[in-house]
């Protein structure tokens, strides 16, 4: 079973996805987010940190064992169990095909949706209607995969789950109103699934979704 | 030929913008 | 042994992973990528084809038994072999690691250099000066993980090495002239072990490196 810490700054949804597995797995993981174990922006910019994770990047994963690891999927997977990762090959390929899916699908534009009401980013009034169009674009592509399945592999949470569930989070917290994801009835029992189950709790906490679409927070 | 296919292919080439904002949102939110 | 094809267009970087695992697995892949048996622009736009893979983009793979993925990690992930997926726990989640590395860290500043070269996107000097800067980091990480390894996880070639290898090969054929790679010898050696072994070859050919670094092409 891996034990080990996982260096993070507080609410990095990347790091949900190895602290989600983790519940499922059992594997024992310190998360170390806050001074004096570590110090986003400063522990991350030593030389001893970038030794071990030469991006600089959090999440991080540093096993008891000294095993080191970055790429918050890569830790997801190695921190989950064979049920989360696929215990079939053709599971197995499926769940790193959606773990991709969400990456280089849904985070470009929840990023640029959701970043603008964070504060984190200028709004830009042609960047979010396309993000808008291109969020509506996925939710119906989930929507149609899951009229018939309740997860995304098989008949049970995988890795799939989390990592989309994850990538979808903050879109369904800030921006995703009722009216926007009514269309998307089985994405939304989806989800509503996964952000239920005891792993996904223990670490998301209760999660609320939106009820008032956020506009840009200027 | 290829080349024109690659055109299509949707690369988030700004991808360093938004990484840099979270970074220094979350780095700020951290004090 | 997976057995299927794998529909693309030709010259496609992503197509290559999966081609490259192939040939170490021995799994048997037709490719189509040209008319009559794939239309890239038409074929992947019919709602047959959309049914079998939603987001209608390829590479896109389906085997002799009616088993379909898609997303270019996956597939290659799908078609390799044991040993290129990582033997061990550690080293599978090493293997995914460099494989969320490539797609997130090496493809968009290589595309932002690369794509005005190609004349495929119009040239923006910051971009390019930036994305530049961005490469030199991403290669200078990958010489200082090389210095005392062969390759990118483990002893022998790994999905790892097949994943960053491609995700930098318009790099080091169109803009990674001598003089801007001379500082990364231990990159340099990787990748040319790489491209020279028997499994990469047979499906890039010989690949002609970089000797003077390519200008936008108005």
């Amino acid at each position: 079973m891996a034990a080990g810490t996982l260096y993070t700054y507080p609410e990095n949804w990347r790091a949900f996805k190895a602290l989600i597995a983790a519940q499922y797995s059992g594997a024992k993981v310190q998360v170390a987010s806050s001074p004096p174990q570590f110090h986003f922006g400063q522990t991350n910019k030593t030389p001893d940190f970038l030794k071990k994770f030469p991006l600089g990047k959090v999440p991080a994963f540093q096993g008891d064992d000294g095993f080191c690891l970055f790429e918050s999927n890569a830790i997801a997977h190695y921190l989950g169990s064979d049920a989360l990762r696929g215990s079939s090959k053709e599971a197995a390929a499926q769940v790193l095909q959606w773990m991709s899916f969400a990456d280089s699908e849904i985070v470009p534009p929840a990023s640029a949706w959701v970043f603008p009401t964070l504060g984190i980013m200028q709004y830009n009034k042609q960047a979010t209607e396309l993000a808008k169009e291109e969020v509506r674009r996925l939710l119906e592509l989930l929507n149609e995969h899951l009229k018939s399945r309740t997860f995304l592999v098989g008949e049970r949470v995988s890795l799939a789950d989390i990592s989309v569930a994850c990538a979808l989070l903050w879109l369904y917290k800030q921006v995703l109103e009722p009216a926007f994801r009514q269309p998307f009835p089985n994405t939304n029992r989806w989800f509503s699934t996964c952000i239920n189950q005891p792993q996904f709790r223990a670490v998301l906490g209760e999660v609320r979704l939106c009820e008032k679409m956020a506009q840009f927070d200027a | 030929m290829s080349a024109e296919h690659l055109a299509e292919e949707n690369i988030w080439f700004d991808k360093y913008r938004y990484d840099d904002a979270e970074r220094r949102y979350y780095e700020q939110m951290n004090g």
